[in-house]
């Protein structure tokens, strides 16, 4: 990345540009520009590589939202991982796993779509691999049935950590996210002492639809806290700054790659850093 | 939406008098923060709305009395241009059978597409196969095993280990079976993996396919182009299907992908079942992507 030396309408522009192909969008992109520009009024500064710093720190603090306790001790969680198709819900729950298993936490999953051709399959395969046990019906069956049944398996075999994966739905399918109303009813009704964690699972390639997305399940079930995947490949995500702005979702972990091992805690500063790079 | 943004726009302006070129920048920089919003890539923008303006600082707009209505038209009938102007059929190859390459990132919808084109196929009078080339996702063969299962086409899984293998063995088993068209899905990869890609390329070498085509999903941002870009590079892609159309998400990642690579949009995705397919209509999608 090439910046002009002077701060000038130009350099501006060329920090729009940044962050519009990122998919910051827009409206946000504006609101930081206008952040950015006071700033620099405030300190009095004429060095674009200042400014830039500013920039990233302007970023990074609206990125730096607390987040729930991903690891309680001593507290059983329970964490619906929800999402539209094809964003990486199922593949994300194989790394959650490998990653409370580091943490010598028992795992759980539950093979909550009951729809998609080879959904369950998908899983147990990935169950397999990590040795940690699943819980599923055949397919067809009700989501809801499944779910209590995962909920209470959790509970009396005492797991530490019970991951729910759930069908891709586009947010936009009223009766499937009443479906999904309904299994978060199940899962809240039979928590018992456990803890549980909403997480939406957004595409980093996706643009400004991710927006109606986190709207649209937030809503619905309320969330907690999200996961962005595929940022190995060359989107930015930087749609996150948008749902950040607007909505104040805490992004949990990050996912770089296909295997269950591509898992990272979300850290803004590294972020940022990614997002100019 | 756009429309009404663009009235209200050139009613506030004609207060001042004569419009001039400066007024339709103002009105210009509407149909951009649309286009943004939907996803189309500003660098696609910015030439989109610059050869809008061409036409729309002529006499026909400045003096008409509803400039808002005439540069609308203008922004509709380059859009639709851009889209194509008609649908484009799938080529079919004058050797048996034809093969038809399918490819794209991860979770855009390649397997479902397969297993709708396939049925789309079928109603056509055509006999499909499916060749599950995807060696790496758990159960990806499973999932299109499924599928044809399900909608009583025959799916070729091979050994299960070389997708090059699996693609020229599937090929050879339609000629058995008297199959004259063959669907070959693929796994979901980055265009900027060189090993898979290599791998695709190989896998088109094997199978001299008659259409490759790449598998995009809808609701795709800023980096449509990046992709559309890199995979007809070491392809070359002749046609795009643009899956989850079922959403709200406007689709700009159509225009954007159109306006750099050229290809055609031969279908959309219009929901998760095998009936959830259509032949592309460009008027469609432009007016979506104005919202
Ligand atoms: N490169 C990359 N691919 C990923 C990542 N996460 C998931 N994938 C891939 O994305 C594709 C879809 O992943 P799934 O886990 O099946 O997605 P899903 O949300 O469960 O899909 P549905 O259940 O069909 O809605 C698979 O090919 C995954 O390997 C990631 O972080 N990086
Ligand atoms: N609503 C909707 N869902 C779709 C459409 N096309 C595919 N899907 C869903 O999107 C998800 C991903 O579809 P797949 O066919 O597994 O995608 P893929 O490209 O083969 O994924 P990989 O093989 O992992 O790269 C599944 O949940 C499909 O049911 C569509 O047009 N509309
Ligand atoms: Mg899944
Ligand atoms: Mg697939």
């Amino acid at each position: 990345v090439v910046f002009h030396k002077k701060i000038s309408p130009e350099f501006y522009d060329e920090l729009e540009e940044i962050l519009i192909a990122s998919d910051v969008g827009y409206k946000t992109t504006s609101l930081l520009l206008d952040k950015l520009k006071e700033r620099v009024k405030e300190e009095k500064t004429d060095e674009t590589n200042e400014v830039k710093e500013y920039l990233r720190e302007i970023i990074e603090e609206i990125l730096s939202i607390p987040s729930p306790d991903i690891i309680h001790e001593g507290i059983p969680m329970a964490l619906l991982v929800v999402g539209v198709n094809g964003v990486g819900k199922t593949t994300s729950i194989a790394k959650l796993a490998e990653y409370y298993r580091s943490k010598d936490k028992s795992c759980l999953l539950v093979a909550g779509d009951t729809f998609r051709a080879a959904a369950i399959e998908q899983l147990s395969v990935w169950s397999k691999r990590l040795g940690v046990d699943l819980i599923h019906h055949q397919e067809g069956a009700d989501p809801g049935a499944v779910a209590f049944d995962g909920i209470t398996a959790a509970n009396a075999r005492q797991v530490d950590v019970v991951m729910f994966d759930t069908a891709g739905r586009l947010h936009t399918k009223v009766n499937l996210m009443s479906e999904l109303k309904k299994v978060h009813r199940v899962i809240t009704q039979n928590l018992g002492e456990r803890k549980l964690v909403n997480i939406l699972v957004l595409d980093a390639t996706t643009g400004q639809n991710a927006l109606s997305q986190a709207r649209t399940f937030d809503e619905a079930i309320g969330i907690d806290g999200i996961i962005l995947t595929k940022l190995d490949g060359t989107a930015k995500g930087g749609i996150v700054l948008a749902i950040a702005v607007e909505f104040g979702f805490p992004i949990l972990w990050l996912g770089v790659g296909e295997n269950s091992e591509d898992l990272r805690l979300f850290d803004p500063g590294e972020f940022v850093k990614a997002l100019f790079d | 939406n756009l429309s009404e943004k663009l009235q209200e726009t050139f009613r506030r302006l004609r207060g001042k008098g004569k419009l001039g070129e400066k007024d339709v920048d103002e009105a210009l920089r509407q149909v951009k923060l649309a286009l943004l919003e939907a996803d189309v890539n500003f660098r696609v923008v910015r030439s989109f709305v610059n050869r809008v303006k061409e036409r729309a600082i002529g006499h026909e707009v400045l003096n008409s009395l509803t400039p808002g209505q005439m540069v609308i038209k203008i922004v509709h009938e380059e859009l639709t241009k851009l889209m194509g102007e008609k649908a484009e059929k799938l080529v079919i190859s004058d050797r048996t059978p034809t093969v038809y390459l399918f490819a794209g990132l991860q979770g855009a919808g390649k397997t479902t597409t397969v297993g709708k084109l396939g049925v789309f196929l079928r109603k056509q009078g055509r006999r499909p196969l499916l060749a599950a080339a995807d060696v790496y996702r758990p159960a990806a063969a499973k999932q299109l095993q499924i599928l044809g299962e399900q909608n009583d086409l025959p799916v070729y899984v091979g050994d299960g280990k070389n997708p090059v293998l699996i693609a020229s063995e599937a090929i050879e088993q339609a000629r058995q079976l008297q199959r004259d068209v063959v669907l070959i899905d693929t796994a979901g990869r980055l265009h900027i993996n060189e090993e898979l890609m290599g791998e695709l390329q190989k896998i088109k070498k094997a199978a001299d396919p008659a259409e490759i085509l790449l598998v995009v999903d809808a609701m795709t941002g800023q980096d449509a182009v990046t992709v559309a870009q890199s995979f007809n590079e070491k392809l070359g892609i002749t046609g795009l299907i643009l899956t989850k159309l079922d959403s709200d998400t406007r689709g700009g990642a159509a225009l954007s992908i159109r306006e750099v690579t050229g290809c055609p949009i031969k279908f959309i995705g219009t929901g998760e079942k095998m009936d959830g397919i259509e032949v592309f209509h460009p008027e469609r999608l432009a007016s979506r992507i104005l919202g």
